[in-house]
């Protein structure tokens, strides 16, 4: 799930 | 925040700040098609997963776990979260669902796209039994944190978690008989099959997070 851990791994809201 | 010095009220206050912003999707200017219909709520569905992400991290405790087990909770849960949401949202307005303030769908709307009338009903009498029950805004912020930190099958072992469990029990325990009744209402099994066989049957593209959180779910259950 890839685009899922991006999107838990930014800091950035 | 250190969750040992948060009263109940803080906490809930908390989760007032991470609750997500509220998604537009705007209604097709045609009568709904069931790929239309389709078209619309996943993409719907896609926007708000990306909210939902950003809402889970400022559940205390969540950030704290290891990337995996984030990973693992919200692949669990976001079908009940999304279905948890639009029942609030809906919750003042009997007989319809509240999708989104420009996405407000009529029970009958339903019949347009082959077997999402039964999930409607199932949606609309879950919303009813919210209303009987009188649930209150900060029950609700509650009950969408205990469906995240409960999600996974595994034990997700982490102190902060529990320590943020134990936050989410004194907001609640004024009326637990009823909160725990709308854990067990929010089951998302009928919504994700649904949604597998929309997308098997070609009828709307799957794209993104929501394909990914998907798969995700079809993975697991295999």
């Amino acid at each position: 799930s890839h685009k899922l851990v991006q999107l838990l791994a930014s800091t950035a809201e | 925040i250190l969750l040992s010095t948060v009263s109940p009220e803080q906490f809930v206050l908390t989760l007032l700040e991470a609750e997500p912003p509220n998604v537009l999707v705007s209604r097709p200017s045609k009568p709904f098609t069931e790929a239309s219909m389709m078209m619309s709520l996943t993409k719907l569905a896609d926007k708000e997963l990306v909210h939902m992400i950003g809402w889970a991290k400022k559940i205390p405790g969540f950030v704290d776990l290891s990337l995996y087990d984030q990973v693992r909770l919200l692949e669990s849960c976001w079908m009940e979260v999304l279905m948890i949401g639009l029942m609030w949202r809906s919750i003042d307005h009997p007989g319809k669902l509240i999708f989104a303030p420009d996405l407000v769908l009529d029970r009958d709307e339903g019949k347009c796209v082959e077997g999402i009338l039964e999930i409607f009903d199932m949606l609309l009498a879950m919303t009813s039994r919210f209303r009987e029950l009188k649930l209150q805004h900060k029950e609700y912020l509650c009950v969408k944190a205990m469906i995240l930190l409960n999600s996974s099958e595994y034990a997700v072992a982490s102190d902060r978690l529990s320590r943020s469990h134990d936050c989410l029990v004194p907001p609640c325990a004024v009326r637990p008989g009823p909160l725990t009744c709308f854990l067990f209402f929010v089951h998302s099994n009928k919504g994700m099959e649904h949604l597998l066989s929309m997308k098997c049957k070609n009828v709307v593209p799957v794209y993104d997070l929501l394909l990914e959180m998907l798969n995700a779910h079809t993975l697991r259950g295999q």
